[in-house]
């Protein structure tokens, strides 16, 4: 994919954020 | 639409259909929706961002969405 180890890494933390984001506000909403 | 506006809807349904690794760039959103300001474009990314639709990859320009995977 061209992207080196660490910007994969990083990728997988913001997108483990925006999942934990995204759940809070779906709970928050129901 | 579930809760976006127009805009953010735009902006989400292109992210989500960008298939590269590291998603879309600002830019690339800025060329798609050229009736969009770079403002509106930049409001509707932090708030799809805030809200855990999309989140920043390789850097602060590009973005990814969380419901393509």
């Amino acid at each position: 994919s061209g992207l080196t180890e660490e910007q994969k890494r990083r990728i997988e933390e913001n997108r483990q954020i925006a999942l934990a984001r995204r759940a809070e506000r779906l709970a928050a909403q129901r | 639409v579930n809760g976006l506006t127009a805009h953010q809807s735009q902006v989400l349904n292109l992210i989500k259909s960008c298939p590269v690794p590291e998603g879309m760039s600002l830019q690339e959103l800025k060329l798609q929706l050229h009736s969009m300001s770079m403002s509106t474009i930049m409001q509707a990314v932090e708030f799809l961002s805030s809200e855990g639709h999309i989140y920043s990859t390789v850097d602060d320009d590009h973005y990814k969405s969380t419901d393509t995977e």
